[in-house]
């Protein structure tokens, strides 16, 4: 009981729900981005599940956990030294400066589901060191995670679970995880379930499944209450009034939009109409209607509703202030006239961007104060409101101006889209 | 018995260790290099208990293996819990 009594700093968040985020990845790694986060999440909720705490993921550049992974002297007191020695290190709750910092050498060879002596087990140490982010110090007992010699992988993190001794101290700063039966799951209804860790290291399955944001083309965009949304295959990434990424891991389209098939491969187009605010979803010949989240009756209906072509369009965009709508389609453009519902005479036309961009664009957007953009590939394009001439400044890269990628991107924006 | 001692190669390494981790407070600019070996043995022993290995003050072969394991550059032992002076000798007041 005495030595347990050593095992905290006294000291512990006074909030109960931590946002964290992995703020740099190694530079040469084994483990691509998608496991590195899926380990954090998973050594987090090893912590969750005995005291009464909760992690969320956040995509902004502030987070209460702030994983880091780096070499050498980085100025904190504490510099790393090259493969093994010192492998990570975080930071208590009471430090005024860097409370909530983790760093882990990026020096080491970190692997996930590897033999002993091939490097060193990323998950194990990342328990490890959420322990002292939450307010534990060292521990003697020789099954303690916060024991402060690396000793190899501790298992299958989708099964692992503290031993007694470390359930006691987490307790002892934040009390016993009590499950009320009002209490509702920690997950927000945005978000899809945590990738699951298979047994086929070093491949995940959440990387064949999810899109990564920072390489992946795009399929639409669309601008929905003032929010922007990302559509990738089946998935989106949603971006708050601020340009802040919910989340890094995209949702489920068809999980939020409840009536959207599971089966839809990607979208073409979506936006929000203004002159009634449902959001409008064209995926080939076919497109629905939602009211918030929620299907109309009655749809998917065939695009040509709309005397669009049969094979649906490439994009689409509406603009409040003329209530139109404009869809695009290889080299074309129609002029939807919502308040009227009908095509403009005249459509289709010649797009106004042939010459300006790569046909087709993957998708437009207005946003919120008039601006248009045109994606295409991994880069976008803003152009003059009204005429829809280029600005200069273009193109520039979707993955670092909107969906949080500061690092070094890949492939390198010199390659084709 | 005194404890035997390391050959100097290796204490160097073992002092630094020890107060790395939080065992030995860090040398005072002013004594400089005078850590008395008691005070690295007592910091051995303690260091050895902490680590579950039998505590024989010395820098033996399981206490060397464990100084050259990877592990959390955190120390041990918290700079508050660490004693302000022993005997009034090792950490004398300025």
């Amino acid at each position: 009981r005495k030595s347990r009594g050593r095992r905290s700093v006294g000291l512990a968040w006074t909030k109960r729900n931590i946002s964290w985020k992995v703020k740099t990845y190694p530079r040469e790694a084994q483990l691509s981005r998608e496991t590195i986060r899926a380990l954090t999440h998973y050594a987090l909720k090893v912590w969750s599940e005995a005291a009464p705490l909760t992690f969320h993921e956040v995509g902004g550049p502030s987070a209460d956990i702030s994983v880091e992974f780096l070499r050498l002297d980085h100025q904190d007191g504490y510099p790393f030294d090259g493969p093994g020695g010192m492998v990570a290190h975080a930071f208590f709750p009471g430090d005024p400066q860097r409370a909530g910092h983790v760093h882990f050498d990026s020096d080491e060879d970190w692997t996930f589901r590897s033999p002993d002596d091939y490097g060193t087990d990323l998950f194990a140490v990342a328990v490890h060191e959420f322990g002292h982010s939450l307010g534990l110090a060292h521990s003697p007992s020789k099954h303690s995670i916060m024991r402060p010699y690396y000793q190899g992988p501790v298992g299958d993190p989708l099964q692992y679970q503290l031993q007694a001794d470390d359930h006691v101290d987490i307790q002892r700063l934040y009390g016993s995880r009590v499950l009320h039966s009002t209490e509702k799951p920690e997950a927000s209804s945005l978000l899809p379930d945590p990738p699951s860790l298979p047994h086929d290291f070093p491949a995940l399955r959440s990387e064949k499944e999810f899109p990564d944001r920072c390489s992946s083309s795009i399929d639409a965009v669309a601008q929905i209450r003032g929010e922007t949304f990302f559509f990738k295959g089946q998935y989106f990434w949603r971006l708050t009034h601020g340009r802040h990424l919910t989340s890094l891991r995209p949702a489920l389209s068809a999980a939020f939009w409840r009536g959207l098939p599971r089966s839809l491969g990607k979208v073409d187009a979506v936006y929000e109409r203004h002159t009634d605010h449902r959001i409008l979803f064209f995926s080939g010949p076919l497109y629905w209607v939602f009211k918030d989240n929620g299907v109309e009756e009655g749809f998917p209906r065939p695009v040509t509703d709309f005397g669009l072509p049969q094979g649906g369009v490439d994009a689409a965009f509406s603009r409040p202030h003329d209530r139109k709508t404009y869809f695009f389609k290889g080299g074309l453009q129609w002029s939807y006239d919502e308040a009227t519902g009908r095509m403009d005479e005249g459509s289709p036309t010649h797009t106004a961007l042939r010459g300006q961009l790569p046909t087709p664009v993957d998708d437009m957007l207005s946003g919120s104060d008039g601006e248009v953009y045109a994606f295409k590939g991994r880069q976008y394009w803003k152009l003059e409101r009204h005429s829809l001439k280029l600005e200069t400044g273009y193109p520039r890269s979707i993955a670092r101006d909107w969906l949080d990628c500061s690092g070094e991107l890949y492939p390198p924006p010199s390659a084709p889209t | 018995a005194r404890p035997v001692p390391t050959p100097a190669d290796e204490s160097g390494e073992v002092v630094a260790w020890l107060t790395q981790y939080g065992y030995l407070p860090p040398a005072d600019p002013v004594t400089g290099q005078l850590q008395t070996w008691e005070a690295v043995t007592n910091a051995i022993r303690v260091m050895q208990r902490f680590a579950g290995i039998p505590e024989t003050g010395i820098p033996d072969d399981a206490t060397l293996a464990l100084i050259r394991m990877p592990r959390c550059s955190l120390p041990d032992v918290l700079p508050e819990k660490l004693p302000k002076r022993k005997n009034g000798r090792l950490w004398r007041k300025r």
